[in-house]
């Protein structure tokens, strides 16, 4: 049925929101902006039949198929593919007052790998 | 990492419950081992613990909320310059920094060409610029002068255009005045060499602050390791009386007649921008 399709939908991998707030970390006395942020994280199946690191062109995808598949392959994982960045205040360890833009700091994309 | 406790369990070998099962103090070094291993990937050596006379330049905080998008937030305090571009779009990292206050000299200056027609007492300020990484390079650098209206009323006669026309010259010193022991007469005066970076005629009917360009200077302290030998600040009112030296632009304490917290925003501030090769330049983002 439609809603028991949308709920297996739901466990699968995809992106889920995650706020880091500086002050649950205890470190909003050095971080002067933002207070936190919207980091995301990546969770859920992935019910790929073939690992994507192994040979998945179509021609393996039939011959695997027609020798039926190894189960001992590892299963995907669901982990961030596209990541951006943010620019954050603080004061470093010399009191000296810093703005510095760090990569990979938000997920924007969830895939399984 | 040989030196950093890896928090996440690896398969097999720890099971999440044996960490649950860990004494107070061993979750607590984990939990510091993990912090450390953050801090790292920032860049940061150890975890900072800003003192209370820490200040935040307005001028940074303006340009962290131009950068990440907040400045477009309603009701966002409307911020009184235009975005650096062209520095922040090869930077990754901005730092500002205040001069060694207790190092502030009044020293008598002679340059080559320049006439001598009026005795100012240039500053010279020092900037620790210890704490920029080594693989950090810096593009560029500016040093922020905040100059403060005269108010003509309070001042007697009102100038003409002519006669409120202030110069401020800013030097790279290249040769540092001898230690007072055996200096000049006055102990601590003596004479600095110095090469101009930058120069500007202002009015004083205005209060703004004024960017003045001292890149070869600061790129020649962090890039060549040349002595860092401190800018010298020369301010001087372009009229046959100067009765408004130094009352224009804010370059020392002892000038300045506010609050000393005022003083902590109006003071001097050096900028540099500079990219560890890490990530993106802070060009301007559009609000998430």
């Amino acid at each position: 049925s439609p809603k028991q399709r949308g709920r297996k939908r739901n466990r699968n991998c995809r992106r889920h929101a995650l706020y880091v707030d500086f002050s649950d970390v205890g470190w909003n006395d050095w971080i002067v902006a933002p207070p936190g942020y919207q980091a995301y994280y990546c969770h859920g199946e992935c019910p790929f039949p073939l690992a994507d690191h192994l040979n998945s062109t179509n021609h393996a995808i039939v011959q695997t198929l027609v020798n039926s598949v190894n189960t001992n392959i590892p299963k995907a994982c669901c982990v961030p593919t596209e990541l951006s960045a943010i620019s954050m205040l603080y004061l470093d360890e010399h009191d000296k007052v810093v703005l510095k833009n760090y990569q990979e700091m938000v997920v924007e994309g969830c895939g399984c790998r | 990492e040989s030196n950093h406790a890896s928090l996440i369990p690896e398969e097999g070998k720890k099971k999440v419950p044996d960490l649950q099962g860990r004494s107070a103090a061993q979750s607590h070094e984990l939990l510091r081992d993990f912090e450390a291993t953050l801090l790292h990937m920032f860049g940061l050596q150890r975890r900072p613990r800003p003192s209370r006379s820490a200040t935040i330049p307005r001028y940074l905080l303006d340009l962290y909320r131009l950068q990440s998008g907040e400045a477009e937030d309603a009701g966002a305090p409307d911020i009184a310059f235009e975005y650096p571009e062209r520095s922040a779009s090869r930077a990754n990292t901005v730092r500002g920094f205040h001069h060694e206050e207790h190092m502030e000299k009044v020293t008598e200056k002679v340059t080559e060409k320049r006439p001598r027609h009026r005795e100012a007492p240039p500053l010279r300020f020092l900037f620790n610029l210890s704490s920029i990484p080594e693989d950090e390079l810096l593009s560029s650098a500016e040093l922020r002068l905040y100059r403060h209206q005269i108010d003509e009323a309070a001042g007697g006669a009102p100038s003409g255009q002519e006669e409120g026309l202030h110069r401020i010259n800013v030097y790279e010193v290249l040769k540092p005045p001898p230690p007072p022991a055996a200096g000049g007469p006055g102990g601590g005066s003596g004479q600095l060499i110095t090469r101009l970076l930058d120069t500007r005629v202002v009015h004083h009917n205005a209060s703004r602050w004024e960017s003045f360009d001292v890149s070869p200077a600061v790129l020649r302290w962090t890039l060549e390791r040349l002595p860092n030998h401190g800018l010298a600040v020369e301010v001087l009112h372009l009229n046959a009386t100067p009765r408004h030296q130094d009352k224009h632009v804010r370059v020392s304490r002892s000038l300045h007649q506010g609050a000393d917290e005022d003083w902590e925003q109006l003071r001097p501030l050096l900028v540099t921008f500079g990219h560890d090769g890490k990530g993106h330049p802070l060009t301007r983002r559009a609000k998430r």
